[in-house]
């Protein structure tokens, strides 16, 4: 299990926490509010205070020694840009920052921080919410780089008591069926069968280019 | 196309507003502070100051006009709660908000709106990164519900140059190869052959336990 700095309780940092340490991870957890430390001193076993900005503190909280530091804290830039520069210079391994905008991430990418490393969970919430605003059929989607996208889709009314091989959605949407969930039993199945009927309860995996999938969760 | 209101143009609201814009949805985007008003004239073609706690603020915006209303105001759960409120009263069909803990999901819950509705980016974020941590083999993931979920996986060293059928992911691992893509192409391959060899390339779509996947993850 690894040890790991999440530096900044907002509500990124504090749900990371929580999750890592869920995961047996050990985690310290810092906040330069006082308030905000003493409010968490139940829930985490390590929560301190201290400033980011600072490379003497980040050193004497023992970041040289930690596997992963999570710069959690997105809305004050200078703290984030020198936390990322102090914790590169301490030699840790690994440097994730979440960022607040496409400049930030420019910044610490310019830093030496890994693009994956960068996580911008509002505006990739928000890409994925409008694409699926016109339907909640498309219930969720992870984006695959070149236009691809998975997608979990409800099916349509139109899908119920057809089968896939009917469905053809390949030839006719450009999209591919790569698992269906049962949601009555809870399983997914990774190869459905092209005789299958669609049922209401079930959920559909589908890989596909964004446009084709966005016109498939327009179907009604 | 939708008619969209997007209020509180935090990271959240504005990265929406910008890809609703994108996707040629109809977008009027509102907050309360008349600097962030004025700083979004030029971006978007209409944006407003309102006090979205005020009901007969939303009403004079055409707020019962619209398909869907995004209540983007994360950290003032009293206005968020507030807006929910009143939008339900106005009749708009869809409502979404972004929530920034579990209690205020709760509330919005009560009050009519409907669980998939309810976004928690920086939560999702946070435990989507937890789960990637030890590995950036992992290189995202989509969770599907029952403890499944599906992931991007760059191949291990101990991966490539074998067949998926002598790796034989599905009895060694409990997992699931949908999918292939080879990123020299820049296409997925939804229907991988048996005897391809995994080329270090390649990035597989893995589908799976969460647990199995986080196995699958710390391969070298
Ligand atoms: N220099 C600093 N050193 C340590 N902690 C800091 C520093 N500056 C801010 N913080 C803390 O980081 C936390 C998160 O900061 P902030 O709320 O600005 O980020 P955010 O990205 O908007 O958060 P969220 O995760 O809620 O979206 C706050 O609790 C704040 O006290
Ligand atoms: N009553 C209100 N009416 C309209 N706009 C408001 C109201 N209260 C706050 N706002 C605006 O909503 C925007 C987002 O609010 P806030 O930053 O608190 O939310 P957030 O969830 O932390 O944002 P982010 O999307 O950056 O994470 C701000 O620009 C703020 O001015």
């Amino acid at each position: 299990m690894a040890s790991v700095l999440v530096l900044g309780l907002g509500r990124f940092g504090v749900n990371l926490a929580r999750e890592l340490a869920a995961l047996d991870h050990q985690v310290l957890a810092v906040d330069s509010d006082i308030a905000i430390v003493n409010h968490f001193k139940e829930e985490f076993a390590d929560v301190v205070q201290a400033d980011i900005k600072d490379m003497e503190a980040l050193a004497s909280l023992g970041a040289r020694d930690v596997d992963v530091a999570v710069v959690a804290v997105g809305s004050r830039m200078d703290a984030s840009i020198l936390a990322c520069l102090h914790l590169k210079e301490l030699g840790v391994p690994r440097v994730i920052a979440k960022v607040s905008s496409a400049d930030h991430k420019k910044i610490l990418e310019a830093l030496g921080l890994d693009e994956r490393d960068l996580v911008y969970p509002e505006r990739d919430m928000a890409n994925r919410l409008a694409h699926t605003l016109t339907t909640r059929n498309i219930m969720d989607s992870l984006p695959l780089e070149e236009g691809y996208s998975i997608v979990t889709l409800a099916p349509p009314a139109s899908f119920i008591g057809k089968t896939l091989k009917l469905l053809d959605l390949r030839r006719r949407h450009n999209v591919q069926v790569v698992a269906i969930k049962d949601t009555l039993i809870g399983t997914w199945n990774p190869v459905p069968s092209p005789d299958a009927l669609i049922k209401d309860s079930d959920q559909l995996l589908i890989l596909g280019q964004e446009e084709d999938l966005d016109t498939l969760g327009g179907i009604k």
